[in-house]
């Protein structure tokens, strides 16, 4: 589904260069569940946003069911991910002036979904994620926690077969990072991809193949005992 | 040294009203290292902004040093805060225009430290949080657990010796969030007071004690055995 052959990418910060990924290889099935895990720094958002087609390489290849990405214009590329990808970013990226409805709302929007029907689907997600007597709030009015499950909402909505989510549970309490967690291996169960980043081993255990990245490259990969 | 008697914090939100405290009583010794445990959303980083003076009870008292804050003008309270304390943010507060090292420099420019010593001083703590490759780089240039360190750095230059980190080692791997915790517990020896908020009990098992907050109440508090 997924296909990332010899991937790097590089910053050019004034006379000096960072290797942010050094040359990856990675497949991802369509219905897997793989977690991604490394030492902060190690690359594992940058190659998060390559694969979810948010940047694209310095070089190397990103191929989606097949198709070369290096062959797609950036509308066509947007539109994939528009369509087809769930991202739940590592710091949000809510819109501030946006009520937390109306931030779950928008890939919906997006999707030329009729405004009742919007307003249906992003309170029933919103409920999932325990926030429905949230919805009024800015971001700016809410917890961190509670953010943070804005921002899963808003990448589940629209109902992606593939989701990429850069550390869901970071700011959560135990029982709460266990709802959440059991949100996403429904979704697989249901047949959807699932890429996570995570820095608890625990919820890696719960994808079938852990990706370790180290300094940019994948040091390991290991195949989840079930 | 600090101690907070009745302490509520309420939002006014059009016709409803979020109570986010609900009357809290803590105290907080000299050189103790507490650390605040509870559900996204229950009211830690509250009582965090009102233990260190950056947002004033609905009502209640905070004690500091025995002084009701009450007594003291805005003034007054950003100097104690200013010379005192260094807070750590759950969601970090860097400046995106500024460097790495002037973020960290900054809390030394408000105590009137000269440039060189600054600098070096900056450059010292940076090294210890592991980003001494990253002095010029600018938030937006950083990873997640990066930018979480920087803010842990900055906190720490003007050597307080009260510390109120909210959830310091979220975004971090185990091996980094170690290391982090590892500059806590010897700051705690050498006397300084740390009040911790996390979501992982491993770290909390670093403190004394452990307050759980559940509701903005006080669920209970528990003795860390030795
Ligand atoms: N715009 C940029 N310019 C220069 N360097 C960058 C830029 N963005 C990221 N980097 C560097 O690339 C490296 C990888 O960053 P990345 O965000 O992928 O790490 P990560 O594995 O997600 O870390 P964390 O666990 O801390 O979130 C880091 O060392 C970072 O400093
Ligand atoms: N400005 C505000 N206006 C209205 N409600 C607010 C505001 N700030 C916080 N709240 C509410 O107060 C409650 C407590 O928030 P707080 O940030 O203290 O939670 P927390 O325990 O730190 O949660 P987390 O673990 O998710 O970070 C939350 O339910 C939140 O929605
Ligand atoms: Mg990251
Ligand atoms: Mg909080």
């Amino acid at each position: 589904l997924l296909e990332a052959r010899g991937v790097t990418k590089s910053y050019q910060m004034g006379e000096s260069v960072v290797h942010a990924l050094r040359g990856i290889d990675l497949a991802v099935e369509a219905g897997e569940y793989v977690a991604i895990m490394g030492p902060s720094g190690s690359g594992k958002s940058t190659l998060m946003h390559i694969l979810g087609c948010l940047d694209r390489p310095t070089s190397g290849a990103l191929f989606i069911k097949g198709v070369d990405t290096k062959t797609l214009k950036d509308n066509a590329l947007a539109e994939t991910r528009n369509s087809e990808i769930g991202f739940v970013f590592q710091d949000f990226y809510l819109l501030p002036r946006l009520t937390v409805l109306e931030n779950v709302e928008i890939p919906l929007v997006y999707a030329g979904v009729p405004r009742a029907e919007r307003r249906a689907r992003a309170t029933r997600v919103l409920s999932q994620v325990g926030l429905q007597n949230r919805l009024g709030h800015k971001p700016s009015e809410l917890s961190g926690g509670q953010r943070q499950r804005v921002a899963i909402a808003r990448a589940l909505v629209n109902e992606p077969s593939i989701i990429l989510a850069d550390e869901p549970t970071g700011n959560l309490d135990s029982v709460t990072g266990s709802e959440i967690r059991a949100i996403f291996s429904e979704l697989n169960a249901a047949g959807n991809t699932i890429i996570m980043v995570t820095h608890e081993r625990e919820v890696a255990l719960d994808a079938q193949r852990i990706i370790h990245l180290k300094d940019g490259l994948v040091e390991k990969v290991e195949a989840v005992a079930v």
